[in-house]
């Protein structure tokens, strides 16, 4: 920690790349948004356009939030309403060839954030426990 | 992290105190559990019993697993069945007593530890947050 070698570390490195994320397009209903959600076992996962441009995202609480009613929670509004509706679109971007340490803060209040390349497409996702590892490893020698 | 003082603070200088989290009783329906979930906006949070003693812990994608069936999410069973049945009772748990230091590797694969006292009385936890915090600041100088 010894922070150079650390935090100079280039985010393409360590990130999870795009095809093993799992994530919903902007067009698919908050029901199968809910399902991918279940089957994949993540809270939260990037939202993307056909072109596969990062969106936003979408998570398990946006969803309940969105169908919470006076009384109960409203599921069968599950199947009227889009991902495009209810996600959260002001998320953090990282550029693809930023270092670590610029996305040291962020994680701070992001359990993980999407990266993208010059064009907006996605790449893939750097996640807290990426970070959470190496520290613990450069603390053990 | 110029490494020992970072580590060796004390966790219950740290954690969020168990008056500040929202939890739920072993004895609820997984359709209060879900409730309590949407409304506090968190995705996981501790199981207690009557007395205050941790049991284990409940999260949305535990509650959805435990109600998919083989076509959909059957959100009527919700109401059947009990957080007790749904929860993963094998989690870390950490003694007051504990230095930052033990919890780091724990923190890597979980999104915060919950904290008891000798006789297993809840007592906080310790979040994700909070260590990336004191890391960030302590990169910056
Ligand atoms: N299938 C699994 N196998 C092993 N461990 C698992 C797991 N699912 C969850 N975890 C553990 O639980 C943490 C929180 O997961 P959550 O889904 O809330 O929050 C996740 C999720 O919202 C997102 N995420 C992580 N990997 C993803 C992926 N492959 N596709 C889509 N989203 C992902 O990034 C957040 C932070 O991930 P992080 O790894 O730091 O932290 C993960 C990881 O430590
Ligand atoms: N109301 C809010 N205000 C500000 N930021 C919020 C927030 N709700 C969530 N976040 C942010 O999202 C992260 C993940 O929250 P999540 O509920 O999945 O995962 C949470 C939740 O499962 C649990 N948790 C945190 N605080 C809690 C509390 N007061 N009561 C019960 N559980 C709590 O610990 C996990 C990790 O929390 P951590 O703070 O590291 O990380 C939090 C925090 O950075």
């Amino acid at each position: 920690l010894y922070s150079g070698e650390f935090l100079e570390v280039s985010i393409r490195d360590v990130m999870i790349p795009s095809e093993r994320v799992a994530h919903v397009q902007v067009g698919n209903s908050l029901e199968h948004a809910l399902l991918v959600l279940t089957k994949s076992g993540y809270t939260a996962i990037p939202v993307l356009d056909p072109h596969y441009r990062l969106m936003g995202l979408i998570s398990t609480p946006i969803i309940m939030d969105s169908i919470l009613g006076l009384e109960r929670i409203e599921f069968e509004q599950l199947e009227k309403k889009r991902v495009e509706e209810a996600m959260n679109s002001k998320i953090p971007r990282i550029n693809i060839h930023s270092t670590l340490q610029s996305s040291l803060d962020l994680l701070v209040d992001h359990p993980f954030l999407c990266i993208e390349d010059d064009s907006g497409i996605f790449e893939g996702i750097l996640t807290r426990r990426t970070v959470l590892l190496k520290l613990s490893k450069q603390v053990k020698r």
